[in-house]
């Protein structure tokens, strides 16, 4: 699975992913990617993309959750991205991670797993790429 | 905080650093940078995020290292079935679509979706019949094919061969090769 997240210069969001879902995957099974709330979302303060075991992406609506705490309780985007992969999401058993930025230009990029294949830019222009939780 | 700026991934799972050659990373990081820089072009120039989105990820199809477009992994009738959402923060637009099997840049199809129909999902055949109505680009499913997503594949079908429960399909694919637990 890959994603994006963005902020451009007028303030404005967007969030994509796109997968080629699970190995071996039968019965027309779709994951979290394309649906909006669980693997991508965005609104005018937050925009996720998500990556990871798909079924629990949606039975937590994931991305809609990240950006709820931001919206209806006052979150961060670090605190309510932390708290949905690393409690709510490890608690439930699921395991992947996400990409977010809120409307600040503030980036969050936690995960649960081993690794995840990631990277920002911003005005700077200097890509910055991690593989793991270094 | 920066004023504006891209975030990518390309996938999360069990990446082993043992199984994960100083080649293969190498590759990885070089796409995943092309794919930041692609984005932030757009981004310099004043473009919207939706361009930046949609540039990045066009990258991260084509590379055949992520489980996307070019890269994908096979079902288990041997076929890549393909994936993609789009959101615009400022409006609530999206798009989505799923079970696609001829679409090069599932990412640009998503945002004919949300662009260009009144809908926000399409599926397989309806999917595709849309893209072609778009002018989207279609390939043979052949392009998506790569000899290591497919050695992935035989080798989920042998160990779901010798056990019997749960089914496969229902627990992410494992490849010992890359040392890569890719999920969707």
């Amino acid at each position: 699975t890959v994603g994006a997240v963005a902020l451009d210069q007028a303030g404005n969001l967007a969030a994509g992913t796109s997968t080629g879902g699970m190995t071996n995957k039968r019965y027309g099974r779709v994951g979290d990617s394309p649906i909006i709330g669980a693997g991508t979302y965005a609104d005018p303060r937050c925009a996720v993309s998500a990556t990871g075991h798909g079924e629990y992406f949606i039975r937590y609506t994931v991305a809609r959750d990240i950006c709820a705490r931001v919206e209806y309780q006052g979150k961060s985007l670090t605190e309510a991205a932390d708290v949905v992969i690393h409690d709510v999401l490890v608690k439930a058993g699921g395991e992947g991670g996400v990409i977010a930025m809120d409307a600040d230009g503030h980036v969050a990029m936690p995960f649960n797993s081993t690794g995840m294949y990631r990277g920002y830019i911003g005005d700077d222009g200097a890509p910055r790429v991690a593989i793991f939780p270094e | 905080q920066p004023k504006w700026g891209l975030v990518i991934h390309g996938g999360a799972g069990v990446i082993s650093r043992e199984n994960l050659s100083a080649e293969r990373e190498g590759q990885v990081r070089a796409a995943l940078e092309q794919a930041l820089r692609a984005g932030h072009a757009v981004l310099a120039s004043g473009g919207p995020s939706l361009d930046a989105v949609t540039a990045a990820i066009r990258v991260l199809e084509d590379s055949p290292y992520f489980n996307a477009g070019k890269g994908a992994v096979f079902n288990h009738d041997g076929i890549n079935e393909l994936d993609a959402a789009i959101m615009d923060g400022s409006t609530r637009a999206a798009g989505a679509v799923a079970g696609l099997r001829h679409v090069k840049n599932p990412i640009e199809l998503a945002r004919r979706v949300m662009e260009k129909s009144p809908h926000v999902m399409m599926i397989g055949e309806g999917a595709e019949a849309f893209a072609r109505a778009q002018g989207v680009e279609l390939v043979d499913p052949k392009y998506f094919y790569t000899e290591e997503r497919w050695q992935g594949l035989q080798r989920a079908l042998e160990k779901e061969r010798e056990q019997t429960s749960p089914p496969s399909s229902l627990r992410p694919g494992h490849d010992p090769v890359t040392g890569d637990h890719k999920f969707g």
